[in-house]
């Protein structure tokens, strides 16, 4: 599983 | 995917929905200063990286209005519609409630940099900034039904993006612990709301039958 990297979501 | 536009929507409507309603009413009683104080600490601390990542428009748009829209809102409760403003029932003790973020931020972020970390306590803080406005609501008694609408809709939000956090996971194999932890702590704090707003509604349906 990818960890989140950046944050795309609000 | 679906569940994010609705949730991003939500969202979009519940800030539509307050700013309605203070206009039309010319006023902000009912609806807790603290909280919406929060909120302009909440995107202001987790939109930061507007200016060193750039996502899409469609996302440095919406952060752009909810940085705005907050301060705005801040704006009229303090300035504009200051005289009917009544602060002695917003008593809610906010110092726990940012105190605690800073905690959970220290202890779970990706990485510890200056924006991840106020990245990580946005979405703590996020999570429970609605409470000096439950706390207001429950001490006043009764609400207009408008600001319940703008706490429904402010719940949902976060409460969609959670099945998108399913989607992502399964559709994209990506998994942001952080905001699913705090995306869970944040609906069930919205849980007990959720409730009462549901059987308030199904009851005035009720009324309303021939």
């Amino acid at each position: 599983v990818k960890e989140a990297d950046g944050h795309d979501e609000l | 995917n679906l569940f994010r536009i609705a949730g991003d929507i939500s969202h979009l409507v519940s800030i539509l929905i307050l700013l309605q309603t203070i206009e039309k009413g010319k006023t902000t009683s009912g609806i807790s200063l603290k909280t919406q104080i929060l909120y302009v600490v909440v995107f202001v601390t987790r939109y930061l990286d507007l200016l060193t990542t750039y996502v899409s428009l469609y996302n440095s748009l919406m952060k752009i209005f909810f940085i705005a829209s907050s301060v705005y809102v801040v704006w009229l409760m303090t300035s504009k519609y200051n005289k009917k403003f009544k602060e002695d029932q917003d008593v809610f003790p906010v110092k726990y409630l940012v105190g605690g973020s800073f905690v959970m931020s220290l202890l779970f972020h990706y990485k510890f940099t200056f924006s991840e970390i106020l990245w990580s306590f946005s979405l703590w803080l996020e999570a429970v900034c609605i409470l000096p406005q439950l706390f207001l609501l429950q001490k006043t008694g009764e609400a207009k039904a408008i600001t319940t609408h703008y706490i429904f809709a402010l719940g949902l939000y976060r409460a969609l993006y959670i099945p998108n956090w399913f989607y992502r996971y399964y559709s994209e194999n990506r998994l942001d612990l952080l905001s699913v932890s705090a995306g869970l702590l944040q609906t069930t704090i919205y849980s007990d709301f959720f409730y009462v707003y549901y059987q308030k509604v199904l009851k005035n349906w009720g009324f309303n039958l021939p």
